[in-house]
């Protein structure tokens, strides 16, 4: 994320965070 | 052949949440093989999930936007308006990865008017919040003040202070 603002990403992280840990199951 | 298929998905889900994405990525790539052998719609669906996230934490952000496009072309022929929303959802966050804040807009959008439609409160709220950013990192202010105040209003409604 480095050429942007942290501002404009916090949405995109807390979407990385939950995903981290999402899985699709059989 | 059907049970290598569900053991491939699970295995490729426990190297995921293991943090081994390149080992995800070929254990769902063999799910995908499988489930199309079988025609199974529902388990080609989830293998594409599986492998946009993956991709994500790869850093390919290009190849989780194509296996997300796959899923979202899926939740639509299998009507499946919950895919459908977190697919769009998916594709708003990668592209604003890929700084293409255009398309990012777009399935954000997207996601909101599916979100509306299940009255998916918390749905709305991240569409909302993505969109003031998404708007705010192309300097169309008015748009990101709309959407950062109904991102406000519904986060109050339901109580989250963060």
């Amino acid at each position: 994320f480095h050429r942007m603002n942290l501002m404009q990403v916090d949405s995109v992280q807390r979407w990385m965070d939950d995903l981290m840990v999402m899985t699709e199951c059989e | 052949r059907a049970a290598q298929g569900r053991a491939y998905g699970n295995l490729g889900n426990t190297h995921y949440l293991l943090g081994n994405f390149q080992n995800a990525v070929v254990s769902h790539e063999q799910r995908l093989l499988i489930a199309k052998e079988f025609g199974d719609r529902s388990a080609e669906r989830r293998a594409y999930s599986n492998l946009g996230n993956a991709f994500i934490f790869l850093g390919e952000f290009e190849m989780a936007a194509e296996y997300y496009k796959r899923t979202l072309q899926l939740a639509r022929q299998l009507k499946d308006r919950a895919v459908e929303a977190q697919s769009c959802y998916s594709l708003g966050n990668t592209y604003t990865l890929l700084q293409d804040f255009e398309k990012a807009i777009d399935y954000h959008l997207k996601h909101l008017v599916i979100a509306k439609e299940l009255s998916d409160r918390v749905g709305e709220g991240r569409a909302c919040w993505s969109l003031g950013n998404a708007y705010t990192a192309l300097g169309n202010h008015d748009q990101a003040v709309h959407f950062a105040e109904r991102h406000l209003e519904i986060s109050r409604e339901l109580g989250d202070r963060n």
